[in-house]
């Protein structure tokens, strides 16, 4: 049992691509902002992982992803009291900006939980798709209905990556306290809906192009 | 040169059945916390990239699938210029692995990167 080695004593400027890689994603690194992820969304990219490769990182053939990269957003909310009487109505951003260019959307789907149990009753909830202009709200339904009672809306159309304005999605996570109230369901929150992004990541190694400027790309 | 090619071929014979030393695959499992990289990467605990390792015999059987230009570096290592070196021990397939990580802005990011475990070796 080695003692893990201290990031420190990676090399400076580390030359090995992957190394490279996972240093800009190291804790520390410039740019880590918040506490790692927990709950909800880690528990489903497990039960994801779990399903798409064995132990020791081999990817399944037989239950393939259909892509090599599938990114999770989490939402940024707006404060404020989202409970009216049975209603909770909570606002959703998602920031997208600065997806590596690599990285082609294929779909994104936003996860959610559909009907929640209650002490006293059920939360029944949906999602609302906040056009940037005055547009309509769009009322969002399930295309697909994963697992463990989570729902899976395509929100594909709304998204076009790269393009600045469109590098936010805005939701409203709608939800009713059905059945009798009472009790402290009323304090019940649901967790926020996350974004799930498929990509192809057209880069098959790790070699950044800027480290390799003659090298054919892979 | 017959000759040179009946001694040789004594020794290839001897090799034929593959001295321990000669270039193979070897096991190495390692985990992530080693590499201190545990901090972001969730999944998997650790992975066996594997590596290749031994000397690349005289003459170099099919199932190393040396290109030719291995052949002939071995053979003018054997007969012309010992200063030139034998072909080298080195990985020929490799296969990917997924890996779950934790993103600087608390997302998680699930991701296949190409060519992380060595499956077989090769003289090159």
């Amino acid at each position: 049992n080695q003692s893990p080695l201290p990031l420190g004593s990676l090399p400076a400027v580390p030359t090995l691509p992957l190394l490279q890689a996972l240093q800009m994603r190291a804790p520390g690194s410039p740019g880590w902002r918040v506490e790692p992820p927990s709950g909800q969304p880690l528990r489903y990219m497990l039960n994801l992982y779990r399903r798409a490769a064995d132990r020791e990182g081999r990817p399944r053939r037989s239950r393939s992803l259909g892509t090599n990269t599938i990114r999770l957003v989490q939402a940024s909310s707006h404060g404020g009291q989202p409970w009216a009487g049975r209603w909770y109505l909570q606002a959703l951003t998602y920031y997208l900006e600065g997806q590596p260019e690599a990285e082609h959307l294929l779909r994104a789907t936003v996860v959610y939980l559909p009907s929640l149990s209650l002490a006293h009753g059920r939360l029944l909830c949906a999602l609302e798709l906040v056009a940037a202009s005055e547009a309509p709200r769009v009322l969002l339904s399930p295309t697909a209905h994963p697992r463990h009672g989570w729902a899976e809306a395509d929100v594909t159309p709304y998204l076009v990556l790269g393009n600045s304005s469109m590098e936010i999605l805005a939701l409203r996570h709608v939800c009713v306290r059905a059945g009798r109230a009472g009790g402290h369901d009323a304090l019940v929150a649901p967790s926020h809906p996350f974004l799930l992004l498929y990509l192809n990541d057209t880069q098959a190694g790790l070699a950044p192009p800027a480290a390799e400027p003659h090298r054919h790309r892979r | 040169d017959t000759g040179t090619l009946a001694h040789d071929l004594s020794n290839y014979l001897r090799e034929q059945g593959g001295e321990k030393s000669d270039c193979s695959l070897h096991p190495f499992p390692v985990s992530f916390a080693q590499l201190g990289w545990d901090h972001w990467i969730i999944a998997p605990h650790r992975y066996d990239p594997h590596y290749c390792k031994g000397t690349c015999p005289h003459l170099l059987r099919y199932d190393y699938h040396p290109p030719n230009h291995a052949v002939v570096q071995s053979f003018v290592h054997q007969l012309v210029d010992a200063s030139v070196p034998r072909p080298s021990c080195v990985p020929y397939r490799y296969s990917p692995i997924s890996v779950l990580m934790i993103e600087p802005n608390g997302g998680i990011l699930y991701k296949e990167y190409e060519n992380m475990i060595a499956e077989s070796c090769t003289c090159r």
